[in-house]
C-alpha cells in the first residue's frame, strides 16, 4: 500500500505541476506530503506560486485561484487513471469568464484523448456555449422534475428564463 | 467501454420514468435552482454502488426513493437502469462477450437494495468489482459533486491525502 | 445573557419567516433552537418547506436552495440590528439568473429603507447590472492591484476580458 | 452615521494609495479571478479592529502588509484610514460633535498594529467600542465575507448559534 501511495504521488503531483501552468498560463506549483515521513501518515498540502506573486499555500490565494489549483488537482488524479465517465457538479461557480473559458479548453482536450464522456452541471453561459449537447431539467410542476433535451438556441432561453 | 444511458423511475425528484443519454464527448445540464440536476447526477453514483447515504444527501439510503409532493403520493421504491457499451469487448470476464451491460439498482421501502446485471440477480460486490476493473465506480476522484471543489480547499492535508489514496 | 439570546431569536425568526417566503415565493420556514433546553447550549437548525415540496432539514436542500435560505438568515439577523454598512463577497455564486433577481430585488429594498450602504462583490452580470455605481480591480501589473470606476458600459467590458 | 471613504497604503495586493467611494445605495466590484476584490473589502474588516490574522486569510497580522512581487520589494507597513460622515451627528459621546471621523489602523513590520481617531492615538478598545455602538464591527454579521453562506450551510447546529449570539 506504501508503494502504492508513494507512486500514485509522484504521477499526480507531475500531471498537478502540468495542469497548474496550462490553468494559470504560467507560474507553478507541486504537491507535497507533511507532517510525516511516513506517506500513509502524511498530510497532502499543495504550493502554488500564479504568474509574477510569491509561492504560498492554498489558504492565501483567492477563491477563484483556489478553486482552478483544485480543478488542477483533481483533473491530475483523474490523468494518472483515466475513468470513461466524468461527472462535474458546478466547479465553475467562483470562476469568472477567462477561467471558464480555460477549464472548457481542458475539458475538450481530455474528451479527445481520453475518449471520456462528460455530463457538466452549471449555470455559467459560457459552459454551456462550449458543450456539445444540452439538457434542461425542469420543475414545471412543484417539486417533480422532468428532463428536456435542448438545442443551442433554446438552453440560452432556458438560463434567462429560470424562474 | 462506454456509459451509453441512464434511465431513473422514481429516484429522488424523478418520479416519471426518465432517459438521459450519455453521448460522445460534453453534455451539459442546465436548469433552475433546486429543480434535480445533482439529483439526475446522484442516480449514476448510486447505481455504481455506492453505500453511503450521507454521500447521496440523505439520512438513510430510503432517502432516495420520491417522497411525494402536495399533488403526488409517495413512492415505496425507485429503480436506475445504467447501460454500458461494451462493444469493443473492452468489460472484463464474466461480461467480455456482451454488446451491452445493463446495470440495475432498485431500492423498495423497508425491503433494502438488490442489484441486476443484464437481469440477472447480482451482488453489489458484483458490481463494485466491474466498476473498479474500469477506473470508474462510486468512489471515482472523476465524480465531482456539488460543493467537493471547496470541501478540497477547506480539507486538512490529512484529509486531501485520503482523497489521493482513493484515487491510486 | 440567556434573555437576550432568546429576544435575538425571537426576532430572527420572524424576519426569517418573512424573508424566506419572499425569496422563495412562497412555501415556508423556521428556526428553530434544539439539542438542549438552555439556549446557551443549544445549536440552531433551519427548517425549510420551499413552494410544493415537503419540509425538510437544510440538508437536504439543493445547493442554491441553501444558499437562498442562508441569505434570509443573514439579512434576518442584519433586519434585527441594521448596521450602516454591509459586505457582501460572492454570496451569488451558486444561484441562477432568477434567484439573483430575487437577491437584488431585497438589497434594493434594505438600501432604500435602512439607509445602510452596500459593497457587493460579484462575478454575476445580472448583479453588476443592478449596481448604482461600478468599481474595477485589476492586476494590469502582476501582483499590484489597482482600482478603476467604471461606467456600465466599460464594466460588461471588464467581466469579458477578464482574461 | 454614514460609511463614506477607505483609504488604502500598502495593504495586502495594494500597494499603491488607493480611494474608495463608499456612495449611497449599492457599490458592485467586479474584476478577474485573484486581482484583489476580496482584499478590498477586507481592509475594512481590519480597520474596525479585526484582531485574528486567520480571519484576514494570513497566518499572521503582518500578512497584511504588501509582500512584494517580482519586480517589487516588500514594504514595512500597511496602513488603512476609513472616514466615516457624522452630520447627522448620530455617533457616540465623545465624538458626536465632529463633522467627520476618521480612524485609521497602521502595521509596521515587528512593531504592531496602531489604531488612531482623527489624528490622534488610540486604542483598539476605543475603536471597537465606537463600532459597538454604531451596530458595526468586524465582528457584525452584516460583513458577509467569500465562503460565508457555505459555512453556514455546512455548520453544526452549535455553530450557527454561536453566529446569532454574536449579532445578538
Ligand atoms: N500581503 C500581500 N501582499 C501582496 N499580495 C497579497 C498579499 N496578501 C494577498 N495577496 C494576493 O492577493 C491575491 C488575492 O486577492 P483576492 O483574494 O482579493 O482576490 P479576488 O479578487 O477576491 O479573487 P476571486 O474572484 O478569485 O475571489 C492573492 O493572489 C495573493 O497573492
Ligand atoms: N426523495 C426525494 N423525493 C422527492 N424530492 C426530492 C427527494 N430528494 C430530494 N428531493 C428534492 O430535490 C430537490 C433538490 O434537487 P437538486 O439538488 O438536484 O437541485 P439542483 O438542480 O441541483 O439545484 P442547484 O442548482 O441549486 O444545485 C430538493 O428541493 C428536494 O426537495
Ligand atoms: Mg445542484
Ligand atoms: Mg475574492
Amino acid at each position: 500500500a506504501r508503494a502504492r501511495l508513494n507512486s500514485a504521488f509522484e504521477h499526480v503531483n507531475a500531471h498537478f505541476q502540468n495542469l497548474f501552468k496550462r490553468l494559470f498560463m504560467g507560474g507553478q506549483a507541486h504537491l507535497s506530503l507533511v507532517d510525516s515521513d511516513d506517506p500513509l501518515d502524511a498530510g497532502l498540502e499543495i504550493f502554488a506560486q500564479p504568474p509574477g506573486k510569491a509561492l504560498q499555500a492554498l489558504s492565501l490565494m483567492s477563491g477563484g485561484e483556489q478553486t482552478m489549483a483544485s480543478i488542477a488537482l483533481i483533473f491530475a488524479m483523474f490523468l494518472t487513471n483515466p475513468a470513461p465517465i466524468c461527472v462535474l457538479d458546478e466547479i465553475d461557480a467562483p470562476l469568472d469568464d477567462a477561467n471558464v473559458d480555460k477549464v472548457c479548453d481542458l475539458l475538450e482536450e481530455i474528451a479527445e484523448t481520453t475518449k471520456t464522456r462528460f455530463l457538466v452541471v452549471s449555470h455559467h453561459r459560457l459552459t454551456m456555449a462550449r458543450m456539445h449537447r444540452i439538457y434542461g431539467v425542469t420543475m414545471a410542476e412543484k417539486g417533480v422534475s422532468q428532463l428536456v433535451s435542448l438545442d443551442m438556441q433554446q438552453s440560452f432561453g432556458f438560463l434567462e428564463e429560470a424562474a | 467501454l462506454h456509459f451509453k444511458s441512464l434511465r431513473l423511475n422514481g429516484f429522488k425528484s424523478f418520479i416519471e420514468k426518465t432517459d438521459l443519454e450519455i453521448g460522445v464527448g460534453l453534455t451539459g445540464i442546465v436548469g433552475p435552482n433546486g429543480c434535480g440536476k445533482s439529483n439526475l447526477v446522484e442516480a449514476l453514483r448510486w447505481t455504481m454502488g455506492e453505500s453511503s447515504a450521507k454521500k447521496m444527501r440523505g439520512g438513510g439510503m430510503e432517502d432516495v426513493i420520491f417522497a411525494g409532493t402536495e399533488k403526488r403520493p409517495a413512492r415505496n421504491f425507485a429503480e436506475v437502469v445504467l447501460t454500458l457499451d461494451n462493444a469493443a469487448k473492452s468489460a472484463p470476464s464474466p461480461y467480455n462477450h456482451l454488446d451491452d451491460i445493463e446495470i440495475s439498482r432498485k431500492i423498495v421501502k423497508d425491503q433494502g437494495s438488490a442489484y441486476r446485471i443484464n437481469g440477472r440477480p447480482a451482488r453489489a460486490k458484483d458490481v463494485q468489482m466491474l466498476f473498479a476493473d474500469t477506473l470508474s465506480g462510486a468512489n471515482s476522484p472523476a465524480l465531482v459533486s456539488q460543493g467537493k471543489v471547496a470541501s478540497i480547499i477547506n480539507a486538512k492535508p490529512l484529509q486531501r491525502r485520503m482523497i489521493l489514496e482513493e484515487s491510486a
